[in-house]
C-alpha cells in the first residue's frame, strides 16, 4: 500500500509539472513575442 | 493580449518559499525552458523499491518547485514588459512622431528593463546610466513637446451672429473678409445647411468659419471662426471677425432674444447714421466759404453746360 500510494503521489507530482511546464513554455513564448514588439 | 487570462500560476499547489536567484539561471538573450519537465512519467511499475520511489518522488518535488519559480519569475517580467508596453504606447502621439526614435533606442536594450542577467549591461554600466540620462531627456523632451503641440493644435473659436434675410439662402455673411466655400453639409440637430468656408484674404491663412442658420431663430446666421487671420483685417472699421473674440460671442439663451435684440441695435444704428447725416449737413451750410464754394462750382458748371 506504501509503494501505490507512493507511485500515486509520483504520477500526480509529475502530471502537475507536465502542465506547469506548458504553461511555462506559453508564457515565455508570450514574453518573448512581447520582448521581440518592444525592439 | 490578455495576459492574466492565460498565464494564470495559481493551480492550488502546496508551493513552498521560492528561491529568487533564478533570473541569475535565464539564458541572456531570450527566456527558453531548459527543464526536463514535460516528459510525461507514469509510475506504473510495482517492483521497485519504496526508496527508490521516494528518492524519484523528491527529485519530481524538487523540479516541480523549480518550474513554479520559474514561471512566477517568467510571469513578473511578462507582466512588467507588458505594463511597460502599455506605458509607451499610450505615451505616442501623431505628433511626435519624430521623437519616437530616441524611446525606441531605449527598447532595444530590454534586459535593462526586465532585471535578467546581462554581461553587456553589468560590464557597461557607464553606458547604461548615459542611455538612462537620455532616456531621461527624451522623457524631458516629451513633456515639455506635449503641451506646445496640444496649445498649437488648440484653435482659437469665436461665434459670431449675423441678422439674415430668411428668403436668402446662400449662407453668406458680411464680416470683410473674402471667404472660398469648400463645402457644405446637413447637419441632424438643424434643419437648414452648414456651409464651411476658408478665408481666401491671403494664401496661407488658416482661418477656417462654419455658417449655419440658428436652430432656434433662422433669421440669424450663426457665424463660427476657427484659427486667427495671419494677415491684417480688410480695413479698420471691418475690423477682424476672429478678434472680436468677447464682444461678438453671444451665448446660446441671448439667440432666444437674439432677433428682437438685432432688430434694436440696428435701429439704433440707423438711428445715429442719419443723425450724423443731419450734423454734417448743418455744419456745411453754417460754412459760408463751403457755401460760397459750392454756389461757384454751380455757376461755373452751369455756364460751362450753356456753352455747349
Amino acid at each position: 500500500s506504501t509503494t501505490s500510494a507512493l507511485v500515486d503521489e509520483l504520477n500526480r507530482v509529475s502530471a502537475e509539472n507536465k502542465k506547469l511546464s506548458e504553461m511555462l513554455t506559453l508564457t515565455c513564448e508570450n514574453y518573448n513575442v512581447l520582448r521581440k514588439q518592444l525592439m | 493580449m490578455d495576459c492574466s487570462s492565460s498565464l494564470d500560476i495559481s493551480l492550488n499547489l502546496n508551493t513552498n518559499a521560492f528561491d529568487r536567484s533564478f533570473p541569475a539561471k535565464l539564458p541572456e538573450e531570450e527566456v527558453k525552458v531548459s527543464t526536463s519537465a514535460g516528459v510525461e512519467r507514469k509510475w506504473l511499475v510495482k517492483d521497485k523499491s519504496a526508496s527508490e520511489l521516494r528518492e524519484e518522488l523528491n527529485r519530481v518535488y524538487s523540479e516541480n518547485k523549480k518550474i513554479k519559480e520559474m514561471l512566477e519569475t517568467v510571469c513578473e517580467k511578462y507582466y512588467a514588459l507588458h505594463h511597460h508596453l502599455e506605458k509607451l504606447q499610450s505615451r505616442k502621439s501623431p505628433g511626435i512622431d519624430h521623437i519616437e526614435q530616441p524611446t525606441k533606442k531605449r527598447k532595444q536594450d530590454p534586459e535593462d528593463f526586465l532585471g535578467f542577467p546581462n554581461g553587456k549591461t553589468e560590464n557597461s554600466s557607464s553606458n547604461q546610466d548615459h542611455h538612462h540620462q537620455q532616456y531621461e531627456q527624451k522623457n524631458q523632451l516629451l513633456s515639455c513637446k506635449r503641451p506646445v503641440t496640444d496649445s498649437f493644435n488648440k484653435a482659437k473659436v469665436s461665434t459670431v451672429y449675423f441678422p439674415a434675410d430668411s428668403s436668402d439662402t446662400s449662407l453668406t455673411v458680411k464680416d470683410g473678409y473674402q471667404w472660398r466655400k469648400y463645402g457644405q453639409k446637413v447637419t441632424r440637430d438643424n434643419p437648414s445647411p452648414r456651409a464651411y468656408f476658408r478665408c481666401s484674404f491671403a494664401p496661407s491663412c488658416p482661418v477656417k468659419k462654419k455658417v449655419q442658420r440658428s436652430a432656434e431663430d433662422p433669421s440669424i446666421l450663426v457665424a463660427t471662426y476657427e484659427g486667427t487671420h495671419n494677415h491684417l483685417g480688410p480695413n479698420a472699421s471691418e475690423g477682424d471677425a476672429t478678434s472680436q473674440g468677447g464682444s461678438s460671442t453671444v451665448t446660446l439663451d441671448m439667440v432666444h432674444h437674439g432677433g428682437q435684440r438685432l432688430a434694436t441695435e440696428k435701429n439704433e444704428r440707423g438711428m445715429m447714421q442719419e443723425f450724423l447725416v443731419q450734423q454734417m449737413a448743418s455744419s456745411l451750410t453754417n460754412d459760408s466759404n463751403f457755401t460760397a464754394a459750392l454756389a461757384a462750382a454751380i455757376t461755373g458748371r452751369l455756364m460751362e453746360q450753356s456753352r455747349t
